[in-house]
């Protein structure tokens, strides 16, 4: 017993589709096509439907779908561009693409600063920082003292604050990334690189003939 | 030694960060 919507939407992306996706990101067509195996299983793992929901995406990453988490919701905003409360293929390759091993340096320094700026203002405020600290704590279950924390505080805003305005701008941000690029780790999968090889089954739903990668 | 960190660094060991894990099977 299924709704006509689900099934309608739960197509596989068109040829069109597929170069259009493969044309505006890092991606071959065999790749997209190679996403598009891993979004499925995704976006049917509650509803079958096509799209993620929060409850998916908080299930593929934490493998249950209660668990909130300040970074996992600000990873799905920043994937949810339109910000319809779901996301769909084409948000998904477009976002991933940005965590690419060859994207462009400056669309992960971006990108790292839009997750980080939460109340999305242009600016990292010290009162984000906070919230993103207590919520670290609170997950990795360790224990500070609300002094240690402004410490980390001060010393933080004192190596990224460097006209000491007490909020990190986008130019104080690349500085700073630039000088500890280990932070920037996280917005690198060399997954992607090896896509077709970890998601082999694209090939019997392929919209191309002559496979290449 | 957290004290000695960058809240960045704490911040940046988030498992919701963590997106490899949608790679790994």
């Amino acid at each position: 017993m299924g709704c006509f919507q689900s099934k309608a939407r739960r197509q596989y992306p068109g040829h069109e589709d597929l170069v259009l996706l493969a044309s505006q990101t890092a991606f071959s067509i065999s790749e997209v096509e190679a996403l598009f195996e891993l979004f499925k299983s995704i976006s049917s793992s509650v509803i079958d439907d096509g799209l993620i929901n929060k409850e998916e995406f908080q299930l593929a990453l934490f493998k249950s779908g209660k668990k909130e988490n300040l970074f996992a919701n600000r990873i799905f905003a920043l994937f949810d561009v339109k910000q319809k409360g779901v996301i769909d293929f084409g948000d998904f390759v477009r976002a991933l693409n940005v965590f690419h091993p060859n994207a462009p340096h400056e669309d992960k320094v971006g990108f790292s600063f839009k997750l980080y700026d939460l109340d999305g203002t242009g600016f990292i405020e010290r009162k984000e920082v906070k919230q993103m600290l207590i919520a670290i704590l609170c997950e990795s279950e360790m224990r500070l003292s609300d002094e240690t924390v402004e410490l980390i505080l001060n010393k933080t805003f004192l190596e990224t604050d460097v006209n000491q305005d007490g909020k990190i701008d986008k130019a104080e941000w690349e500085n700073f990334v630039s000088r500890n690029p280990s932070l920037l780790k996280i917005m690198t999968l060399p997954y992607l690189r090896d896509i077709t090889t970890t998601f082999p089954s694209f090939v019997f739903n392929s919209e191309v003939d002559d496979i290449a990668t | 030694r957290p004290a000695t960190m960058n809240a960045f660094e704490l911040i940046s060991t988030s498992q919701g960060l963590n997106l490899g894990i949608l790679f790994e099977k």
